[in-house]
Order: C-alpha cells, then structure tokens, then sequence
C-alpha cells in the first residue's frame, strides 16, 4: 500500500517544490519507490528533476480533466527509483476546469489507484493556492506535510491550511492527517528564524519534524541542472537536511 | 488622476508583498499619497504595515462580494502618506464566490474608482495565482509591476503571467501595460542569481528596472515589527534599493 503524502503551504515560496524532489531523491537513495506527482501549474518539479516540457506527451492534466490512465505519462527520471507524473501549461486552464466537472474533488485520487501501489511513496507538488488542485492533492493523500519557512509571514496562513484539510477530511478523506510540519530556509545567522522556529513548536509541538532544511545556495542550484540535492552535491548541507529529513519520514510512517 | 499598480506574480515567495509595502513607503518619503491594497487572503500586506487583523471592521471582501464602499475599510499605517485597504480570512472565500457574480472582473475596479483619486499611487498586492482576484487586480490597474526572484524558476510561469495579462487587456482594460520588471533577492555570491538576471534581460530588454533588490535579512525582519523597511532601517542596503525603485517608477510615469 503506497504511502501518499501531498506536500502543501498556500503560501507561496516556502519550499514545496524542494521538498519534494529532495525528500524524494533521498527516500529512493534508502531503496524505496517513489512517485512525483506534479499539480502545480508553473511545473516546477517537472523542470526541477531535468524533464523537459517540450517533450512531455501526457501530462496531470489529462489524467484530472480527461480522467485519462496516469501510467502514460509517468516518466523516470535521472534517480534511479524516482519516477514523476509531469506538469505543462495546459494544467492552468485545470483549476476553473475543474470546478463544473462531476466528482472534481476525486480526479486525482481516481487516477492515481491504478498506479500508487507499484511504489512505496507517492509525492505530491501542490501549487501556492487553496482551489481545486490543492483539494485534489488533499483527497488523494493520507498525509499532508507542511513546508513553513524561517521567516515572518509563515504563521500567518496556517489556519487556512488547516481548515482547509479539515473540511477535505470531513467530506472526502477521512484518514487524512499531518504527517509534520517542516521548517525550511532556516537561516542560523538571524534571530528571526529561531523565534519563528520556537513559534511553530509552540503550535504544533511534535508534528514538527526535527530536522531543519538550513537555507543553502545550492540547494536554489540544483534546480537549474536538472537534477536533486543527493545528484548535484550529495555532501552538501541540504542534502545531508534532505537524508535526514527521508530518515523522519519513514520513521514516522513506522517501517 | 491616480496611477494604479499592480504587483503581481503567480510564482510564489518572490517579494510581492516586501516590494508593495516598502515602493509605497519609499513613494510616500517622496512627498506622494500612496494607497496599498491588500488582495491576497494570505494578508501579509496587512500585517507587514502593522495593522492587527482582530482590530480590523470592513475589509476588501466587502468591497468585492457585497459592492460595499471603500472609503470605511481604508486604514493609516505608521508611514505618513501610506494608506492600506487591508484584507483578513474571509477573503478566502472571495476567489469561489466571485466565479458566480454578476461583472467579477471589475469589482475591485469599481470599488476604487471612489477614491483613487486621491491617492498619488495605489497599488495592488496580489496572491500567487492567476484566479479571480489576480484578475481583479488587472482590471482595476493601469501597469503591472512584475516582481522576479533570482532564482531558476522564476522565468518558469512568466508565459502565463504575460497570456493573462494580455486576456485582461483585450476584453475588460485596453491601456494595461507592463511597468516594470523587478529582480528581487539577489544574491551577488552565487552565479545563478547574475544567470537568472541576464536572461531576464535578455527576455524583457528596458523593461526590467535597474534597480535590482539585494537579498537582505533587514528586509525580512521589518514585517515582524509591522514597519516598511524605510522605517525599520533606514540606512540598510533594502531601504536604499526601495528609495531607488521609488525614483525609477516616478521617473517611468513621467512626472
Ligand atoms: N533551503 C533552501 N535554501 C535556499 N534556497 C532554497 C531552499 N529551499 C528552496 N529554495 C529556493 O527558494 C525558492 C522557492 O522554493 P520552492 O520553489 O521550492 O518553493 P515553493 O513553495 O514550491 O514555491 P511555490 O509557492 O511557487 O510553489 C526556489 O528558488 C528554491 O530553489
Ligand atoms: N530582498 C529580500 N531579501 C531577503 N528576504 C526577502 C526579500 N524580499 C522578501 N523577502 C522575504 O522573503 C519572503 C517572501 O517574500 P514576500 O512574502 O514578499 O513574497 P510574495 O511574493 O509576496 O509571497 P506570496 O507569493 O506568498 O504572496 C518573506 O519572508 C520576505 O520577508
Ligand atoms: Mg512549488
Ligand atoms: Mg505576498
């Protein structure tokens, strides 16, 4: 039974998309499968793990507005292990799309049984937003993991997420939980940062994952040759945050 | 006649809000009356000039949902001559609500043609998205400020920006024009950030400022004391990089 977990935060910017490649590229560097689940419009995690959209015959869209087979469009990427359902321009006509289609809330949790139990985990891009992609993410997960970063604005949308993920549990998905909260862009040079930290423990005590994602210029480097953290400098301090981060993760989930 | 700016971006975390508050403090040093609005329900504009949201009675959800006069919902902040109409939660709801009313596109022009000729500038904060109170935010400007990270991703979704804002021109505001591009957190230590800039250029020519804003802590702990940068640290390099914008935008209205 594949484990999906959609990686979501309205607000914008805060990791999402580094998270999920990275956690990704380091769970299949411990031997598990893991699928890429791209819903987020600007493609980021398509670009970010090097495929190139020019290429990409099927992507999300068709599988959540056309309720096409997912297993098309999925493609490998340069990680062994690590596989991606890409995203292309066409997705952004998707979240108004969606909105008159029957059963809008289940296209993505729909498309994506055919394929999630040919890996262990199921990794989910959702877009800076509360609309139909994200609720779509959201229906399809059993866990939700919140990327805040280290700085000022992070608190601020947090109830939203979390009335959100209620309202998704009380209608569509009872079993969705947090599976923790995620500090990122921790900058140690300023006291901002550990005030924001202490913040969150505050509020949400143990969902907060242990390890801290340090803010790290080549973690912002990786992206642009296509590759993961563990590919591009595999002894950098983002991909050591990113192994441990995998570590917490399995541990959390129990085996 | 007002000038009316929207700073707009659907890629998230790239200095949306930071530009909007801290061009209009550097606007009003300058002597102008600058009003901020606050269409993002995240309300980062809001809280990052000070205003505490419990003290908050009519907000722009007003102004959009129920057609409510703006005048009431317009609050001082601390920097003499900056004015905000702030946002608060209920401004979540405003994105599915307005897909079903009667004129959506134009509610918020509407609602500032009542006062926006009293302010120098207004400008417009708008959420990581291109949904309706993005489009709003379109309508009711005459340019759109463009705020660009230095960083891979942040040429990935400007396609889309540009078919939107081109959307909005041709059916509800003919004299919609770019204003600018800004870069924003550059970071002179790494190669990516000069990379990003000059293929920015290379796509956007004249349009891109020459002000190019440093990433800078300053700039990230000024909202956690609800003041611009202009107040917070006068004499840091965000402060003078706003008060360089502020010039640079006077300078491309022509007066
Ligand atoms: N720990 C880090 N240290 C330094 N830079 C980082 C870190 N994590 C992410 N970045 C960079 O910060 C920017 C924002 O990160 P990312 O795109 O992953 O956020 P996001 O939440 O997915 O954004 P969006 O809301 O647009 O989807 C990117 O340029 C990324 O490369
Ligand atoms: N030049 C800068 N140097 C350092 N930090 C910055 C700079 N500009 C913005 N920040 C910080 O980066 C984060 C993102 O900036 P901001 O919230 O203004 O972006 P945004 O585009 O409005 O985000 P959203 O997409 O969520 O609306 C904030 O924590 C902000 O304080
Ligand atoms: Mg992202
Ligand atoms: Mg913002």
């Amino acid at each position: 039974m594949a484990k999906v977990i959609a990686i979501a935060n309205q607000k914008g910017g805060v990791g999402k998309t580094t998270t999920a490649i990275n956690l990704g590229a380091a769970l299949a560097e411990l031997g598990k499968t893991v699928l890429l689940v791209d819903i987020d419009p600007q493609g980021n995690a398509t670009s970010g793990v090097g495929i190139e959209k020019s290429t990409i015959q099927h992507d999300v869209y068709e599988v959540l507005i056309d309720e096409a087979p997912i297993a098309p469009a999925i493609r490998h990427t340069e990680r062994q292990g690590l596989d991606i359902v890409p995203a292309t321009l066409q997705l952004a006509g998707a979240e108004v799309e969606l909105t008159t289609q029957i059963a809008r809330e289940t296209r993505l949790k729909n498309g994506l049984a055919a394929v999630q139990n040919q890996y262990d985990y199921c990794l989910i891009d959702c877009p800076p937003s509360l609309g139909q992609l994200a609720i779509n993410g959201f229906t399809a997960s059993d866990r939700i993991l919140i990327p805040v970063q280290s700085e000022y604005y992070a608190l601020e949308g947090l109830g939203q997420l979390l009335q959100t993920i209620d309202l998704v549990r009380k209608h569509f998905n009872p079993d969705l939980a947090i599976l923790g909260v995620l500090m990122t862009m921790f900058d140690g040079r300023t006291n901002l940062a550990a005030q924001v930290v202490s913040e969150v423990q505050q509020h949400f005590s143990d969902k907060v994952f242990k390890t801290i994602i340090p803010r790290a210029t080549r973690l912002a480097e990786a992206p642009s040759y296509g590759e993961s953290i563990i590919d591009y400098d595999s002894s950098s301090r983002g991909a050591a945050a990113y192994r441990d981060l995998a570590k917490e993760v399995v541990a959390r989930y129990g085996n």
